[in-house]
């Protein structure tokens, strides 16, 4: 039996070694390392999963490198919307959250939905009311949204747009 | 999407995922991830489950969920309850996967059907693991 452990993830895609730059490479496993840093030190000071896990997950919510919190991908409209949730193998309590907007740490939101609120899944306005009704810290847009994803959401705008003007393409 | 699993002193597991979603997803779409059972589950009885990928097929399958039950009531090891749970319903449902689990011992387990994972894995007293593809 371990006395404590802690595992993390920030995303599985379709990537070969190589099509990844050294760079974003080195830039992945910091964030990792840190992340899980974050949540076994929690543990080593006989901290509870649930805090471990949520400062794990703060710690990469922070980081531009994964896609949640601060660097998230861009919705059609080129705008951030969360999703969390966490839940207590013990007690089964759950806190989640559904597209909200301009809260900074979407896990810490769920978390105290968790601890505080008689529903599981708060989402959208509901959920940021919440968020403010508990000192939590919300931000606007442009904090989350980094110069690379809104790169990549200008470029997907622009292929659909050459798609649609392409000639021939108006033909039915 | 990112996420943790832990086990503490107390014995005790616990779950987190936090994502940003599809990129180009439709206003107002929500995944896998606040959906408990599909994207996030945990009982201190048998495991605790984060996922990530496409999460209309990982709601669909109820994923997360999935690997307790294989373990809780088919008697899969963390392992191989999460391996079938990658594959599961592949014909139907389509799209990256990517599932994190720990049991009540501290092990976890990683599958994936992409090639590329970020992950990492730390036990009591031991070194730090963290891979992408290897």
């Amino acid at each position: 039996m371990k006395k404590y452990a802690i595992a993390i993830h920030a995303g599985a895609e379709t990537l070969k070694p190589g099509e990844l730059d050294k760079k974003k490479e080195e830039a992945y496993r910091q964030g990792l390392a840190d992340a899980l840093k974050e949540g076994y030190d929690v543990l080593g000071k006989g901290g509870s999963a649930l805090d471990a896990v949520e400062a794990a997950v703060n710690s990469m919510e922070r980081n531009p490198m994964f896609n949640a919190g601060r660097g998230a991908s861009l919705t059609q409209r080129g705008e951030t919307e969360f999703d969390a949730a966490i839940m207590d193998g013990n007690t089964l309590r759950v806190g989640a959250v559904g597209g909200v907007r301009y809260v900074q740490h979407p896990i810490s939101l769920a978390k105290v939905i968790l601890q505080k609120c008689k529903h599981c899944l708060l989402v959208g306005t509901g959920a940021e009311e919440f968020a403010l009704a508990n000192n939590l810290p919300l931000k606007g847009p442009e904090y989350f949204v980094t110069p690379e994803k809104r790169e990549a959401w200008l470029d997907k705008q622009q292929e659909k747009a050459g798609k649609k003007a392409m000639p021939g393409s108006m033909t039915d | 999407t990112v996420g943790a699993v832990a086990l503490d002193i107390n014995g005790n597991l616990a779950a987190a995922t936090s994502t940003g979603g599809l990129t180009n997803q439709m206003k107002g779409r929500v995944g896998d991830t606040p959906i408990i059972g599909g994207g996030t589950f945990a009982n201190n009885e048998v495991c605790a489950v984060s996922c990530t990928g496409e999460g209309e097929a990982i709601m669909r399958g109820v994923l997360a969920h999935e690997v307790y039950a294989m373990m809780k009531y088919a008697d899969n090891s963390l392992q191989s309850a999460t391996e079938k749970a990658i594959q599961l319903h592949a014909d139907k449902l389509k799209g990256d996967r990517g599932i994190l689990s720990m049991d009540t011992t501290g092990k976890a387990a990683f599958g994936f059907n992409t090639g590329f994972m970020k992950r990492g894995y730390q036990a009591a007293d031991e070194e730090p693991f963290v891979a992408l593809w290897e």
